[in-house]
């Protein structure tokens, strides 16, 4: 029997070491632990790689202390604009969306792109619009919507700064 | 920013990446999860890798595809060609961030020099591996 592996991350901008609290610890390590483990049952089950990952970052996208999807931080104009991409090995076919609002899985949209289109990259109105052809699910600027991540616009805003994920003292002004 | 990779049982790689971008951009700022061979890529004949990190200096290391042609024209290891991309050039670039890289071999590599990167990973049926920081 072959191998099989699954690796994910949930970004490299993470929470101070000092300001990690043991709850919110585990609510970090839950969340990877739920995301390796749809990805992993499908490989398990003879799902192809692909797949896997697509649900990984899926389950990820939908869990709000992740930057993607429902999570994902504040615009200066006060919106929520998603990228995602997928490659896949085999037949190094891709699909990328750049700029997107409101399309709940953006990954989801990255395959869509991948498969029933002939272009690698979409971007902006014309990314949704073709999302809307797929009949992907789009969610109201409320789902997106985390105090969190309001407030760490609002602090951006106040200092005129711009910042990764979630790293509070490494900003980019 | 979030990702994936995976080899399944024909040995076939795939990686994904989805982002949120960063707090508070303007002028509709793209980052490098969604270019190709930048933030994310896979060849079944090298690996798969997804980026997360400051993206301008990921898309300017070309970093994805750069791990990738380092196992392809130096024969690299999986884990050598991030070391190195991470670890050397992106340090010397200024970049900040890490990656996840998988094999055809299934090997697996989880590779960052920020003070963190959420990240885990399971091979086979051995345990799953957690982690937060650099510990």
């Amino acid at each position: 029997m072959k191998n099989i592996a699954l690796a994910i991350h949930g970004g490299a901008g993470t929470i101070l070491r000092t300001a990690m609290t043991p709850e919110k610890e585990r609510q970090y390590l839950t969340a990877l632990e739920q995301a390796i483990e749809v990805g992993h049952q499908i490989l398990r089950s003879g799902g192809t790689a692909v797949e896997a990952v697509i649900k990984a970052v899926q389950r990820l996208e939908d869990n709000p202390v992740f930057n993607a999807g429902k999570g994902s931080v504040f615009t200066h104009d006060g919106h929520h604009e998603m990228d995602a991409a997928l490659m896949c090995g085999r037949t190094l076919e891709a699909g990328a969306v750049a700029g997107v609002k409101n399309v709940r899985n953006p990954i989801i949209l990255a395959n869509e792109i991948r498969v029933h289109s002939e272009h690698v990259l979409l971007t902006g109105s014309g990314a949704e619009e073709f999302a809307r052809e797929r009949n992907l699910p789009f969610e109201p600027d409320t789902f997106f919507y985390d105090e969190y991540r309001y407030q760490q616009w609002v602090q951006a805003q106040a200092t005129n700064t711009v910042s990764l994920d979630h790293t509070e003292d490494r900003k980019f002004g | 920013t979030v990702g994936a990779v995976a080899v399944d049982l024909e040995g076939n790689l795939a990686a994904a990446t989805s982002t949120g971008g960063m707090t508070n951009k303007k002028y509709n700022r793209i980052g490098d999860s969604p270019i190709i061979g930048a933030g994310t890529y896979a060849n079944n004949e090298t690996c798969a890798v997804s980026c997360t990190g400051h993206g301008e200096y990921f898309m300017r290391a070309v970093v994805a595809y750069d791990v990738s042609c380092l196992m392809e024209y130096k024969g690299y290891s999986l884990q050598q060609a991030c070391d190195y991309v991470v670890n050397d050039k992106l340090v010397k670039l200024g970049g900040e961030g890490g990656l996840i890289a998988v094999d055809a071999q299934a090997n697996i590599v989880l590779s960052f020099n920020s003070e963190g990167m959420y990240r885990a990973a399971r091979r086979n049926q051995e345990p799953t591996y957690l982690r937060i920081y650099n510990d």
